[in-house]
């Protein structure tokens, strides 16, 4: 029950002590990056943590969890959403939903073209999109347009231009300015 | 077979549910219908009807392509149970009697499936249906169950939401890893879900504590059953960094709950989880802002908030129903022959194998000891309230005499083991701290102790030392205790024969 | 020490760990905003 005891943890280096003890739990370790992974703390304040938690493990935490949430019943039903006869309301047709999307601002357009893969809707913003000068990179998976301050210099080819360009980040959620080689097989 | 009848109407419920939205009134009349036509009608149909379907569910799962939706049957399963639970009427028994009913059908098959030889069990359709439990009623019980329409009805399921997170929690409790080692990661991710441990911590009037800290208990009686000092197995040791987990995200979110409840934790923590009692200690009352530890000048006197009595929420009678007479008549008129009852009393029957730092078995008992202290530190604190400091910060007081003359009475194990729970009532700036510190920084110095000093003074410095040595977090107290021995002008830390001897703990102790 | 069948119950829960997917909220029917329809092969195909 003396200092003695401590000395295996005292010295590390030794190998004979040093195994004497597992160091990972009785020394334990720095807490920083497990402190971090847990959100302690977000943005320099303290939030709550364990109503969004994962998992114990970050090895096992590699998703989002829905948390707990409450939609007060005047928030269902809500009767011509987008501009739809049915609620909730529903996209099934290109050709009769399209007069509805031309209504929709370009941020409307852009959520649902990326929240609804593979369906009629994807398509119809995709063609409205277009009819407002956007146009859909394949590579990038991004939509740009031209920037109206800037005129391109088409490349001797024929094949490319290079200018200025608004793209609108998905993941970000913004539009931004960049300059930007295109390739015209590129885009649709 | 009716078990298969039973097949036939789940596997309905399941393809019901792939066609309308879960909160549809067909949803609502197929339950019904199944009261009506005498699928459910009686309560060992009820059994039976649960049983089948959970055999099946564990079965689509095994036999479904691991890529895609293996658990469509028991989420649907696990809707039913709690629609059931929201929808029925209630008169023949109560909800209480309906839950008690399906969780022993649940631990049926799941512990069939456990023990089932030659093949693996597999914990996650089980961790499936509990945690889709949790989603089911969290999702009807936002602000107070408003969504039920009907006003009786909805003030029932509001007088039943902590007893349904207690029986929860007993299931929990039954399914624990010394009991279902297959289901140990299952389990410490369930009792840290997000819909059951936040819950739990803020149930009206703590009434979750109780059971979360039965759960967070058996969880360190499982890492301490299988933690070898020097070897722990790599599972094991998996098992700790999420428990460490699962503390840290408990001391941000509530700390008031490692506070009020550090007595129970210490006794049942590993003894060489040394950077997790420090976690556990050093949480600290939301808002209060720490005064630098290391501030040579640092009053504690002058420090409001020691003046506070730290909150308590465990029974401390229980573990100490024996000595609590002698203790508190020691406290009033202290004697020598309640000191000789009271020492004896610490002592146990049997040894108690014990993986510690320098010792593999204990004779003292652990918790007898931490509940004297801790009882000394509370009758500390009233007094302080009704009387003066004078009465509490002095070493002719029965509070300071009791400790001492334990230490100076006792075995070598138990002066260790006395300073010990004294050095873990160093925490947050608050009465015990103050006054603990008070106590060991007179011991450290006391001329009483005769030859005795050297060896208490030993001791002291280790129980600090094993604190301190460890990676972050230490607690205020120890922090603010060791700056004043180092700053002391009376002691010299470096010169003590002990320190002397051992070259490792003076090369620790000249830089600081 | 953990007898042997105990360590290959409790490494075998450690393989089968359930995951964030596995905590987060069961999966039901909700009606499609939108019917299925073919579109371009570069279009992302998640949501």
């Amino acid at each position: 029950f003396g200092l003695k005891a401590l000395v295996p943890l005292i010295k590390q280096e030794e190998r004979e002590t040093a195994s004497l003890y597992d160091h990972s739990i009785t020394l334990g370790a720095d807490l920083s990056s497990m402190l971090h992974s847990l959100g302690i703390p977000r943005d320099s304040k303290r939030h709550r943590v364990l109503d969004t938690f994962q998992s114990p493990w970050a090895e096992t935490s590699r998703s989002e969890v829905e948390p707990k949430f409450f939609i007060p019943d005047s928030f269902t039903n809500i009767p011509q959403v987008l501009q739809s006869q049915t609620t909730p309301p529903c996209f099934n047709s290109v050709q009769h939903d399209q007069q509805r999307v031309a209504l929709f601002q370009d941020e409307t357009l852009f959520y649902l073209f990326y929240k609804h893969p593979g369906t009629v809707i994807q398509e119809l913003t995709y063609l409205e999109l277009r009819k407002r000068n956007w146009r859909y990179h394949k590579t990038l998976k991004a939509w740009l347009t031209k920037d109206p301050k800037m005129e391109p210099v088409v490349s001797s080819d024929g094949l490319s231009e290079r200018g200025s360009y608004v793209f609108f980040d998905p993941q970000r959620w913004e539009k931004c300015q960049r300059e930007f080689l295109l390739f015209y097989n590129a885009i649709m | 077979t009716n078990t298969e009848r039973y097949y036939l109407v789940f596997t309905e419920w399941v393809k019901l549910l792939q066609r309308v939205e879960g909160d549809d009134i067909s949803t609502i009349v197929f339950l019904k219908q199944m009261k009506d036509k005498g699928v459910l009608s009686k309560t060992d149909q009820l059994i039976e009807f649960i049983k089948a379907a959970l055999e099946l569910s564990i079965f689509s799962f095994k036999e479904s392509d691991p890529t895609g939706e293996v658990f469509t049957a028991i989420d649907a399963l696990g809707k039913m149970i709690i629609k059931l639970l929201v929808v029925q009427d209630f008169t023949e028994m109560t909800r209480a009697d309906y839950l008690n009913l399906v969780f022993p059908v649940i631990a049926l098959v799941f512990s069939k499936d456990h023990e089932q030889e030659n093949t693996t069990f597999n914990e996650r359709p089980h961790f499936r249906l509990l945690s889709n439990f949790l989603f089911e009623w969290e999702t009807i019980r936002g602000h107070k169950f408003i969504k039920v329409r009907n006003v009786v009805t909805r003030k029932e399921l509001l007088d039943f939401d902590t007893e349904f997170y207690n029986i929860f929690s007993s299931y929990l409790q039954s399914a624990q890893p010394i009991a279902f080692p297959g289901f140990s990661f299952a389990w410490v991710t369930l009792i840290s879900h997000r819909m059951f441990l936040p819950t739990m911590l803020r149930l009206p009037n703590n009434a979750g504590w109780k059971n979360l800290m039965l759960l967070l208990i058996d969880l360190l009686k499982f890492l301490d059953k299988y933690t070898d000092k020097n070897e722990v197995s790599n599972a094991i040791s998996v098992v700790y960094k999420g428990a460490l987990r699962v503390f840290l995200g408990i001391s941000n979110d509530m700390p008031e709950f490692l506070i009020e409840n550090h007595l129970e934790l210490m006794n049942n923590l590993p003894p060489t989880y040394f950077q997790l009692k420090n976690v556990i200690l050093s949480a600290i009352p939301k808002k209060m802002m720490l005064p630098n530890p290391y501030d040579p000048t640092l009053s504690l006197e002058d420090i409001a908030a020691c003046k506070e009595p730290p909150k308590v929420f465990y029974d401390l009678i229980a573990e100490f129903s024996t000595l609590k007479k002698p203790v508190d008549n020691y406290l009033r008129i202290p004697s020598n022959s309640l000191l000789k009852t009271i020492i004896s009393n610490t002592y146990r029957n049997e040894y108690e194998l014990k993986n510690g730092i320098g010792y593999d078995y204990l004779s003292v008992d652990n918790n007898i000891v931490r509940a004297i202290v801790i009882h000394v530190g509370i009758e500390v604190g009233s007094e302080y309230q009704r009387m003066s400091s004078s009465a509490v910060f002095n070493t002719k007081s029965a509070y300071y005499t009791l400790l001492f003359n334990l230490i100076h009475d006792g075995t070598v194990e138990l002066q260790y083991q006395v300073i010990q729970a004294m050095v873990e009532q160093l925490r947050y700036p608050n009465v015990h701290t103050y006054w603990f510190i008070f106590a060991l920084r007179n011991m450290f110095v006391s001329e009483e102790w005769g030859d005795q000093l050297l060896e208490v003074q030993e001791i002291i410095l280790r129980n600090l030392l094993e604190r301190i040595i460890v990676n972050r977090p230490h607690t205020w107290g120890i922090s603010v205790i060791f700056t004043q021995l180092i700053t002391s002008k009376e002691i010299n830390l470096l010169d003590l024969p002990f320190v002397k001897k051992l070259p490792e703990v003076r090369n620790l102790l000249s830089p600081l | 020490e953990m007898p042997e069948q105990m360590i290959a119950q409790v490494e075998s829960s450690l393989l089968n760990c359930p995951d964030s997917l596995d905590a987060d909220s069961p999966h039901f029917y909700r009606k499609p905003l939108s019917l299925p329809h073919p579109t371009s092969i570069f279009f992302p195909n998640e949501p």
